[in-house]
């Protein structure tokens, strides 16, 4: 009965480039925070880009996801494809082996 | 069943690693699985090797031309069970210790061998089941998406929409009743799930996802695995 019926999930466009972000300074706190330096300013610019897109991103999966706290983690310099490509690994498959031991059903009233 | 249980109060859980920039996070979730067998078959903790994984386990999904666990570059967390029953178990981590780079040369030397695979399973979809393996087997080997964990900070994740496309390998170590999900206004149940990217991501390198519809694929693909007991 306490389930939610219908709720905005995603700000509206304008919340996207909301100033009160302050993403140069989230920036700077999260190079001192996890040690990061890039090695050209290009490189630089590449990901404050990334790392504002990554913020918009995390008010977004805050929306979405309202009782976890979302928001800079070591990760927020990297484009979800970056992410992806170097911190996951699992070779996924849609199917279980059709050949693999299934695990006895377990009692689960005692 | 108990309405909540962790088996980091037990003593069969490691400390956090960090599989830094490579994708290795099947093997973590395959020692960590096995740490928890063997401290169940043996009363002892002992970290397990990845690199062990990374290096030696090339072994090759049956079903799926081509699809062979391969290092940073990805694997499958039964295929690796598989390995390791084959190969006759893992090392010990200061054995082989962890690099996070494919070096393309085994080491495994088998007169080290710690802990060996006596069996594993699949558990079925079915959350109680989930839960009653846990309680009863130790950590299992889950597979997760996990887009919501790049931005992850803590609390329990419930996202209203999650993909189901598994791409990462984590371990569960529990699961508690009581988070509390305020939108909701009630009590949340959830699944602990132990990560591998540090102590410094999420809580203190936990994942806490709540527990009933799925959620990001958490149910499709859970493995127990069994440890040979040893009198030593």
């Amino acid at each position: 009965k306490s389930e939610p019926l219908i709720r905005q999930v995603v700000g509206g466009a304008d919340n996207l480039n909301d100033p009160r972000l302050g993403a140069e300074h989230h920036f700077e706190l999260f190079k001192r925070r996890f040690g990061k330096s890039y090695k050209s300013q290009e490189e630089h610019d590449h990901r404050f880009k990334v790392f504002r897109a990554n913020l918009r991103r995390a008010r977004r999966h805050q929306s979405l996801d309202p009782s976890a706290t979302h928001g800079v983690t070591q990760f927020s310099d990297l484009t979800p494809a970056e992410f992806r490509r170097t911190f996951l690994g699992l070779r996924s498959r849609l199917r279980l082996p059709s050949d693999a031991n299934k695990a006895p059903i377990l009692p689960t009233d005692s | 069943l108990p309405t909540d249980f962790d088996w980091r109060d037990r003593g069969a859980v490691a400390a956090v690693k960090n599989q830094g920039a490579c994708g290795s996070c099947w093997s973590f979730s395959t020692t960590g699985a096995l740490e928890g067998a063997n401290f169940l078959a043996t009363g002892k903790l002992v970290s397990l090797s990845e690199q062990q994984l990374v290096d030696c386990d090339h072994e090759c999904d049956p079903e799926e031309p081509g699809s062979c666990d391969s290092g940073c570059n990805g694997g499958l967390m039964n295929s690796a069970f598989e390995y390791t029953l084959k190969a006759g178990g893992l090392m010990r981590e200061e054995d082989y210790p962890y690099t996070g780079t494919d070096r393309g040369t085994c080491k495994f030397d088998k007169s080290k061998i710690v802990a060996s695979v006596a069996n594993f399973s699949v558990v079925s979809l079915d959350e109680e089941q989930i839960a009653a393996n846990v309680v009863k087997n130790g950590p299992l080997a889950v597979a997760i998406n996990a887009v919501f964990m790049q931005t992850y900070v803590g609390g329990v994740s419930c996202p209203y929409i999650c993909s189901k496309r598994l791409d990462h390998g984590v371990l569960l170590v529990g699961y508690g009743s009581a988070g509390y999900a305020p939108i909701r206004m009630k009590e949340k149940s959830y699944w602990i799930i132990k990560n591998s990217w540090g102590e410094n991501w999420g809580e203190n390198g936990y994942y806490k996802i709540c527990r009933g519809r799925n959620i990001c694929g958490v149910d499709s693909m859970v493995s127990t695995v069994a440890a040979v007991q040893t009198t030593s």
